[in-house]
């Protein structure tokens, strides 16, 4: 059951999916799982839903580990859940936000990568994907997306990182993510989380012009990083992409800002280096303790600012 | 499976633009196989790469030619990835 489950600690999809359904099985009146659809080598992408009602409300996104080997996220996003799960109905807060708006969360956004870093290499970034032309497999699935494809901050060679992969939403596994986000039509935040650097942006990366709404992003993204920072001290930067690491193209909330969903963010979670990608699993609890401060400040601001 | 026996990730405290161009040759060419965490873009921010074993020493050699400091934060990466890995199987087993 999710009360003997080790969040502590890091676990593979197969345990990280039946966790899932404990996780459901607790909490049959907020919590469902949905298939999004299948990854390129056939794995189910599930997004966990947490809804009081009604249909087509306006909803969150966040999803977790879309590049495979940055294991705190996954991490933190299994953590996550369970809180999100368990302080409904105890913090008014959360509580008045989930009776207004949904959270859709995709904790292994690449699976496919995810499997490979426990049964093959460790440092698999990409997904899986394979390319005739090329003995190199997997695209970037972060400079995958229509926004900015192709360009600068993104490779064409698929043997790279940051292979941008041959078209943009040709990964199917950005492609589901894609298809629910339009159908649905009711997104108002999409929050991405990465590792690591401890940063916290907003759109553009493909562009380092600010965009429309950067002042008040800016504002969020702030207050924001002062709450993660009360808990322990961790301190996090604040900016666009493109101004704060590099221009990158191709990247998931440069799209989901361009296609109207103007609470759109990126996190970059523990450390600044010192472990980079293998942090220990006792930092996990930790950083999704800070994380949550933020994003529940996050979230609360879009409940407040209704657009 | 791939194992990472005597790689090490070397931080660049990157002092000048030209720093960043000696990088981003680094990161172009691709026989030494380098991995970067974090990838070559300004004199204000850092640069991680993981350089396998067999590229350690050209790697240092082609920094201490252009004057690039650098220092080791992770000396030996399969002992990090073999640490992790019996967290996770110990981890197991008290799940069972």
């Amino acid at each position: 059951s999710t009360r003997s489950f080790d969040f502590g600690a890091y676990h593979t999809l197969e345990t990280i999916y039946s966790w899932m359904d404990t996780l459901v099985a607790q909490h049959p009146n907020l919590v469902t799982k949905q298939e999004i659809g299948r990854s390129y080598e056939n794995r189910p992408m599930y997004v966990l839903k947490f809804s009081t009602g009604g249909s087509k409300r306006p909803a969150i996104w966040i999803d977790a580990g879309i590049h495979s080997r940055e294991w705190v996220t996954q991490a933190t996003g299994v953590w996550t859940a369970n809180k999100i799960a368990t302080d409904y109905g105890r913090d008014t807060s959360l509580t008045s936000l989930l009776n207004t708006m949904d959270i859709y969360m995709l904790i292994l956004a690449n699976p496919d990568g995810y499997v490979y870093t426990h049964t093959n290499n460790r440092m698999w970034r990409k997904t899986r994907s394979k390319f005739s032309g090329s003995v190199c497999r997997g695209a970037d699935p972060n400079r995958n997306w229509d926004a900015g494809f192709g360009g600068p901050g993104a490779s064409n060679n698929p043997c790279l990182d940051t292979y941008h992969g041959p078209s943009a939403h040709s990964e199917i596994e950005v492609k589901n993510v894609v298809n629910l986000i339009k159908s649905h039509g009711n997104f108002k935040s999409f929050i991405s989380v990465h590792a690591y650097s401890q940063l916290l942006m907003y759109p553009h990366g493909y562009s380092c012009n600010n965009v429309p709404d950067q002042p008040e992003l800016d504002s969020v993204g702030k207050a924001a990083v002062q709450k993660l920072a009360s808990l322990y001290g961790t301190s996090y930067k604040v900016g666009s992409i493109c101004k704060i690491i590099y221009q990158a193209s191709g990247g998931s909330i440069d799209w989901s800002y361009d296609v109207g969903i103007k609470y759109s963010f990126a996190f970059e979670l523990r450390d600044t280096g010192r472990y980079g990608f293998l942090l220990p699993a006792n930092q996990i609890i930790p950083t999704a303790e800070e994380t949550w401060l933020a994003l529940k400040h996050i979230l609360e601001y879009v409940r407040d600012h209704p657009y | 499976e791939r194992v990472f026996v005597g790689d090490q990730v070397i931080r660049v405290n990157v002092q000048s633009e030209e720093d960043v161009q000696f990088l981003q040759a680094l990161e172009a060419q691709q026989e030494w196989e380098l991995d970067f965490w974090l990838h070559p873009v300004s004199p204000e921010l850092p640069v991680d790469i993981r350089v396998p074993r067999s590229s350690l020493s050209a790697v240092k050699e082609y920094l201490h030619a252009h004057n690039i400091h650098f220092t080791v934060i992770i000396d030996n990466l399969q002992e990090l990835l073999d640490e992790e890995k019996a967290e996770m199987e110990e981890n197991q087993m008290k799940e069972r």
